[in-house]
């Protein structure tokens, strides 16, 4: 159908993208 | 800061394969726009019986697609596995395309969260339904493998009751900045999620929305699907992820912009939730059979059973002599026939009596081994004559002509030795004849005298003196 790549602008994340959680 | 947790148990529900209802065909899809807080919210929930059979985790693009880090969209890995209903999956790095958490995708692991705990979904080979945390060691089950398996963020209903508080508490939400994890869980956005129902069918749902201007937040929908007699659950990717696909072609309205931001586009994924015709368990039917319509069609005579892993040779199984094998019964040394049931021909041994025996004189060997020595004969001639001729020692055969020739010379002395010895023996029992007979006529001529025995014997008996006295002796002296 053609409809294009989409912009991923809708974000909906559980863990904020500001630091990856460091494993222990 | 999220601890992983290799081994042991954690918290999870296990439910187990469920009876399939009679006549239940393939998933009902229900399509609804209910009302939260005065939002009007569209949607699907479907459900599908035999979830074993129908459900499938897929990777983007088909096998292989996490390894690359594939993203597609879910049309087109949905198209590509025949899905008749098709939603996202599992959470994974926007940037790199890396999936997370757990993915076991029809019966492959494809990759491993390491026992970081967030909420897990996945079916048993035995057709278990698993909902909940666990360990390593409980993904990497090897006695009974997931065939199905996939992470989502926040375990929504557990055994039927809302479960969102405590999954904050399990999935590390503390260590994030001010909020996001709570943010994640009160927002209003598209939402996906999947779970199963108390009669054991997998249930799929999907909302539309956009984040912070419509859809439902994670309360609502845990509320929405306990009506719907959902008891367990989890959340999987939302926002501009949520995709709800019907046959292959998209039939949801997602939120994220095209590069024209007056259109939206479907958001290219990672894994895929998909459902199927019934397949077969497992779907190449051990490679003993071709799966028509989710049941195999054993290949073959001797491989039975649904998932064509069993072989029958028969009642007989063999007779005990032998192994059943996908070509029929395979006969230990000394057996042969269908079912092993018999001996050996004279003449042949080893496994199916392939090979001759090498005696001399044809002599029959050993049905298992082959040694020549005196083999089972199955009449009495037959064995005496094998007797003959296999128990003489070597020294005493003779050729075959020789001794034919030395048979044919005995036989002819001894009948006539015989027929001579008959010759005198009847010309002595004539002369005897003859000559008792002459001596008999002069023994009669003259005269003969008579001796009772008794007293050729001793005294008479009393009683019979007097009996002599009184009658004349009647004999003559």
């Amino acid at each position: 159908l053609g409809s294009g790549s989409s912009r991923d602008d809708d974000l909906l994340l559980p863990y904020s993208r500001a630091r990856p959680r460091s494993v222990r | 800061d999220c601890t992983r947790v290799r081994a042991g148990s954690r918290e999870h529900e296990s439910w187990p394969l469920s009876p399939v209802t009679p006549g239940a065909r393939g998933p009902t899809v229900r399509t609804f726009v209910s009302h939260f807080e005065h939002r009007a919210v569209a949607g699907h929930l479907t459900r599908a019986a035999e979830p074993l059979r129908t459900f499938s985790v897929l990777e983007p693009g088909g096998s292989g697609g996490c390894a690359s880090r594939r993203r597609t969209t879910v049309e087109e890995t949905a198209r590509a596995a025949g899905c008749s209903v098709a939603q996202n999956g599992g959470f994974f790095r926007m940037d790199t395309g890396e999936c997370l958490g757990n993915v076991v995708s029809d019966g492959r692991r494809v990759s491993s969260a390491g026992g970081l705990q967030n909420a897990q979904f996945g079916i048993r080979r035995d057709g278990t339904l698993v909902t909940g945390y666990l360990s390593e060691e409980e993904v990497l089950d090897t006695e009974n493998p997931f065939v199905q398996l996939l992470s989502g963020v926040v375990w929504l209903i557990r055994n039927g009751s809302i479960y969102i508080n405590e999954s904050q508490a399990a999935e590390c939400n503390e260590t994030q900045e001010t909020g996001s994890f709570s943010k994640f869980v009160n927002v209003i956005s598209a939402r996906t999620a999947v779970g199963h129902d108390r009669k054991g069918r997998l249930v799929l749902f999907h909302v539309d929305g956009q984040t912070e201007q419509r859809g439902i937040n994670l309360w609502e929908m845990a509320e929405f699907l306990l009506k719907q007699d959902v008891v367990n659950a989890i959340n999987l990717d939302g926002g501009g992820s949520a995709t709800f696909v019907l046959n292959g072609t998209l039939a949801s309205y997602p939120s994220d912009h095209c590069q024209d931001n007056m259109w939206r586009c479907p958001r290219r994924v990672s894994t895929v939730v998909c459902l199927h015709e019934p397949r077969c368990q497992p779907p190449d039917c051990n490679g003993h059979g071709t799966c028509v319509e989710g049941h195999c069609q054993c290949s073959g005579h001797f491989w039975q059973g649904a998932a064509c892993d069993e072989l029958d040779c028969g009642p007989a199984n063999c007779s005990q002599h032998g192994l059943c094998t996908e070509t029929g019964c395979h006969c230990e040394a000394g057996w042969t026939g269908s079912n092993c049931s018999e001996e050996c021909p004279l003449g042949w041994y080893g496994p199916g009596c392939q090979s001759p025996c090498k005696c001399e004189h044809q002599c029959p060997c050993d049905p298992q081994t082959g040694n020549c020595s005196l083999a089972r004969a199955p009449t009495l001639t037959s064995i005496l004559s094998q007797v003959k001729q296999c128990l003489l020692p070597p020294e005493a055969t003779l050729k075959a002509g020789e001794l034919s020739l030395f048979t044919r010379t005995t036989w002819l002395a001894l009948t006539l030795a015989l027929v001579f010895l008959l010759l005198i023996s009847a010309a002595a029992n004539v002369s005897l004849f003859l000559g008792s007979r002459t001596e008999r006529r002069r023994h009669l001529d003259g005269a003969y005298v008579y001796h009772p025995l008794q007293e050729m014997n001793g005294e008479l008996l009393a009683s019979e003196k007097e009996q002599l006295g009184d009658t004349c002796n009647p004999f003559k002296d």
